[in-house]
Order: C-alpha cells, then sequence, then structure tokens
C-alpha cells in the first residue's frame, strides 16, 4: 500500500481488508487546520478477488458511495458513480468523483497544462510463476524488509522500468512486494501478491500528454515483461484522447489481446478509459 | 466457496484541497508524522517505509 502527499493533493492506495474510505473524515479535518479545503474526490477500484472479505464500508459499490456521499462536504456538489464493464463480468472498473463549482470552472475554462496530466492504473491477474516467485523471500533470510525489496527491485528488473525514479521498496515476509517510485514532482506505485490461485500485481504512474509517447510504451512494455500477466486491466484518467490510444498497441506486441475497452466522463477527473487485456495462449 | 486469501486489488482514493494562503507552499506536507498515523490507523495500516523529495513525500504502507 502507499500514500503520497503533495502540498494540496493526497493519494492513498490500500489492498487486503484495509478501510481506505475512514481516512476522509481524519484528511479533511487534519486539511481544515492547515487551512486547507477539499475541493475535489475520486476513488476508484477494480473487482475485489474475495469481496465477501471486505468490512463495511467496502462491502459493495453502494454501500462505498453511500459512504463517500455522506463523508463529504457539500461544496463538492458535482458527483458521479459509475461501474464500467467489460467483457468479461469478472472485471469492472468502479469510479466515484466529486468536485466543487470552483475546480469545475478550472477544468472547463482554463488551457494546458491544466489539463495535461494523465494516470495510468494497471492491475494484473495470474502472474507467471517464474516472474511471481521471486516475490518470495527464504525462510529465515534474516533481512529487514528494506533490503529484501532492494533485492527484488533489482532482481525483477522493476528497477529499469524508470531508472530516473528514486525508488523506496519493501519485501513483506513471507511474500510480497510494495515499491514507491519518485522522480521529480511524478510518482509511481508497484504492489505485488504473488500466491498462486490469487496472484495479482499492481503499476500506477502519471505522466504528461506532452511526453513523447514512445516513452509512454516503453514504460508499459516493462510492465508487462515484469510480470507476464495472464489477465491485464489499464485505466487511463485524462482529458485528453490521445494518451489511451497507444496502450493497446503496447501490450498487444508483448501477447495480449485487448477483449474490450469502455470510456466514460467524470466531473473534473475528465475521461477514464477502461481497457482489458488476455494473454493469447488463453 | 473458495477460501480467502490475501486481496490484492487496492482501493484508491485521490483528495485535492485549495489554501486560503498563496504564500504557503507546504499545505498538506506540514501535517505531522503522528497525524498521518492517526489517518492509517483508521484505515489499519503503518508506515514501513517512506522517502520525500522537493517536490512531495512518499510512504510504504503495510498491507
Amino acid at each position: 500500500s502507499s500514500l503520497f502527499v503533495y502540498p494540496t493533493k493526497i493519494i492513498i492506495k490500500t489492498c487486503g481488508t484495509t478501510q481506505l474510505l475512514k481516512s476522509i473524515r481524519p484528511l479533511i479535518n487534519h486539511a481544515r487546520h492547515l487551512g486547507l479545503t477539499l475541493c475535489s474526490c475520486r476513488y476508484t477500484r477494480g473487482n475485489f478477488i474475495f469481496p465477501k472479505s471486505q468490512p463495511f464500508p467496502h462491502t459493495s459499490f453502494k454501500d462505498e458511495v453511500i459512504y463517500l456521499e455522506d463523508c463529504l462536504p457539500s461544496n463538492l456538489c458535482y458527483r458521479k458513480a459509475s461501474v464500467m464493464p467489460s467483457k468479461s463480468g469478472s472485471h469492472s472498473w468502479h469510479v466515484f468523483t466529486a468536485a466543487d463549482n470552483g475546480l469545475m470552472m478550472i477544468h472547463h475554462h482554463l488551457p494546458p497544462p491544466h489539463q495535461e496530466l494523465f494516470t495510468f492504473e494497471i492491475c494484473m491477474t495470474e502472474l507467471d510463476r517464474v516472474s511471481a516467485a521471486k516475490f518470495y523471500r527464504r525462510a529465515g533470510d534474516g533481512k529487514s524488509g528494506d533490503l529484501a525489496g532492494k533485492e527484488m527491485t533489482e532482481l525483477t528488473g522493476i528497477g529499469n522500468i524508470n531508472p530516473s525514479a528514486l525508488i523506496c521498496d519493501f519485501g513483506f515476509d513471507p511474500c510480497g512486494y510494495s515499491m514507491n517510485g519518485i522522480d521529480g514532482d511524478r510518482y509511481s506505485t508497484i504492489h505485488v501478491t504473488p500466491e498462486d490461485g490469487y496472484s495479482y500485481a499492481s503499476f500506477e504512474c502519471v505522466g504528461s500528454v506532452y511526453d513523447d509517447h514512445e516513452d509512454v510504451v516503453q514504460v508499459l512494455k516493462k510492465v508487462v515483461q515484469v510480470f507476464r500477466p495472464a489477465t491485464m486491466s489499464i485505466s487511463t484518467t485524462c482529458s485528453s484522447h490521445e494518451v489511451w490510444t497507444c496502450v493497446a498497441g503496447a501490450v498487444e506486441s508483448l501477447g495480449l489481446k485487448c477483449r474490450s475497452c469502455t470510456v466514460d466522463e467524470f466531473p473534473a477527473a475528465g475521461n477514464v478509459v477502461f481497457q482489458t487485456f488476455t494473454a493469447r495462449r488463453k | 466457496m473458495a477460501v480467502s486469501g490475501f486481496e490484492g486489488f487496492e482501493k484508491r482514493l485521490e483528495l485535492h484541497f485549495f489554501g486560503d494562503d498563496p504564500e504557503e507552499v507546504m499545505g498538506l506536507r506540514l501535517l505531522n508524522f503522528d497525524s498521518l498515523q492517526q489517518v492509517l490507523h483508521a484505515v489499519q495500516c503503518t508506515v514501513v517505509s517512506a522517502v520525500g523529495n522537493h517536490y512531495f513525500d512518499s510512504y510504504v504502507l503495510s498491507e
């Protein structure tokens, strides 16, 4: 799991049975003491593998939306919740956004660079077993989580995804891995659950629509090569339509086939494009 | 019913704020570690590693 704190933005991403939405009220309160007011909120997730294990308010998307609606101040009046489907019923993308009037004005009336950023949220399942095995620690290795993480970063090639990034990594005992990459004002993050039967890895990064698209393609390719998943979804949040168009080409060149593509528009967040892929071998 | 394993799929939350004081450039980065821990306690995780730069702070969390 990861937390990123910018001067006016917080991103928190947690897995397992964590109760992420319970962070909203304390964060709003702490921010208020610093003279900061909430102006937008975006909550996203895929389909849980074990939905019945999730505690309230994560018991269903409906419960999550009710909880969000209740937590958020009334100035965030532009709200939308949507479940973006795929051809496979087991993969869908859950999105809730809320924004205040001021942010909506900015989003609609100001030119770039205010609308230049995009976010990739990538979820991968059925990881290649050889690749997944690299995220296990040897029993009683006596290493710290920091050292184990560093070794996993090197062994798997994760360190080469963005060689300019400063990496903060952690290897869990007996298995599992988390990494945050920081490169100037941009973050990236990877989380891995390697256990056979419910193996999972995620990759998330931000970029600019003005970045060289070939660099974006190379990053996507490196991520796929690290995990070699049988199933993958990529959610791209961006105001521009250009970025996501290079995604399918990059991923398909590595043996995955695009099975579905869904687009929806959200207040102040822009377009969310949800693409799913499965390995051709399936 | 299948026995539950560790849930890999994450929940992700992004919050944006605006400030009254345009001179204040650190904003949320002024939140002290105890305040962050209090927030993370509500979520049920803790900080296991941290790093920051000129632009932002990054924390790897348990779970």
